[in-house]
């Protein structure tokens, strides 16, 4: 918004440019709001947990985030419930809430670890990494 | 702490956490990993990756991870199942063991060290039983399959010339309670001159020692050539004593129960 104005005086072909670079912009301040997948590490070596974590060092849990507001796309990879829900939403927003942005692909980790009588256990986590995220 | 992206490609930390938060998250993870506390192993269990048991799960772990999305069963199976013997070739009580065929279905893998030290005054005895702490094993895992592994170097001894038979006995207790009982849980017959791991299966004598630790009395081993009963050493088997990567060891598949995987905080 402040920079706009400015570069509407200089020529037509900037402010050409200057639409495509706000609809770019706002496409991309959009995609950024919408429900996606975002990085999350958890690192066992940061936890000092090396001394009896064998392997992985740590792992990518990922975790989802943004909002599933109207109009819900493919990319959001909502549910048919999920996209009415968001209709009834923009009709009684204080009623029905929003949908909700969660996993909707997990899958597991494999741990390799010590116990206390220095016996060694590889043992699997189910649901431990977000995969796909979505409107639910 | 707590790191996030910059927007340059950077991660910095934006918050570092105080000892007292640290702690409680520390246990939130411990607690979605199903331990009550951190384990605290031997001070020198860094240094035992060079220990048969640790390496053997080092392998099956990068055996496992290697295709993240897929495990190939196939290369497990390579990998792990004891290779088919020729026809007419040594395999009168041997059956082949299919625990390699649980790694998938497994959802916990645990491996065993042999626990016999001082315990049992002959050494005699203390050479030939084995006996292996499950009190670690959480209630209700299921019992996939078991097995137990024993490092068997190729015969010096030019007195043997014939196969040897190695058995594999579950002690039980007998009437009176200081009494001992053996029930055969499996056998392998080999060359004198074969040098390789002997796998057994112990899936049995796993189950009964899960469900009731106090019954675990251990293993014992026998190795007969001809008639003749033969000292550990004499077959040429690695029991308490030997290089660090033959040393024995039990590698236990467990399913894990089901409401296990998650409960109510």
């Amino acid at each position: 918004r402040k920079r706009a104005p400015r570069r509407r005086q200089e020529s037509s072909n900037v402010a050409a440019t200057d639409n495509y670079e706000w609809t770019t912009y706002y496409e991309y301040k959009s995609a950024q709001r919408s429900c996606q997948r975002r990085e999350l590490y958890v690192s066992f070596k940061d936890l000092g947990w090396e001394d009896w974590i064998i392997a992985p060092d740590g792992y990518s849990a990922f975790y989802c985030y943004g909002e599933c507001a109207f109009p819900l796309n493919a990319r959001m990879n909502a549910s048919n419930h999920a996209i009415v829900q968001t209709l009834v939403n923009l009709m009684k927003p204080d009623s029905v809430p929003k949908p909700c942005c969660v996993p909707t692909k997990l899958s597991a980790i494999q741990v390799l670890y010590y116990d206390k009588n220095s016996n060694v256990i590889l043992k699997k986590y189910r649901n431990m990494i977000v995969k796909a995220c979505g409107c639910h | 702490g707590f790191y996030s992206d910059n927007g340059v490609d950077q991660t910095i930390m934006y918050r570092s956490m105080p000892k007292q938060e640290r702690n409680e998250m520390q246990q939130e993870i411990l607690s979605l990993l199903g331990l009550h506390h951190r384990p605290n192993p031997a001070s020198h269990a860094a240094n035992l990756t060079s220990y048969s048991a640790p390496r053997y799960m080092i392998d099956l772990y990068e055996t496992l991870t290697g295709d993240e999305e897929d495990v190939n069963l196939e290369t497990v199976k390579r990998r792990y199942l004891p290779q088919p013997r020729e026809r007419g070739e040594l395999a009168q009580d041997y059956t082949f063991l299919t625990s390699s065929y649980f790694v998938q279905d497994a959802d916990m893998i645990m491996s065993f060290v042999n626990q016999v030290k001082h315990e049992y005054p002959l050494r005699h005895d203390r050479d030939r039983i084995f006996r292996f702490d499950m009190s670690e094993v959480p209630l209700g895992e299921t019992v996939l399959g078991a097995e137990l592994r024993i490092y068997k170097n190729s015969s010096l001894d030019g007195h043997i010339e014939n196969n040897i038979t190695v058995n594999v006995y579950q002690l039980v207790p007998g009437i009176d309670p200081e009494d001992r009982q053996l029930v055969l849980a499996d056998s392998y017959t080999v060359s004198h001159d074969h040098a390789g791991w002997l796998t057994f299966n112990v899936t049995q004598a796993t189950q009964d020692w899960t469900s009731d630790a106090f019954a675990n009395y251990g293993f014992y081993i026998q190795a007969i050539c001809g008639h003749k009963s033969l000292e550990m050493h004499e077959a040429s088997l690695v029991t308490r004593y030997g290089p660090e990567g033959k040393l024995p060891f039990m590698v236990a598949f467990f399913a894990a129960a089901a409401q296990s995987q998650s409960h109510v905080r």
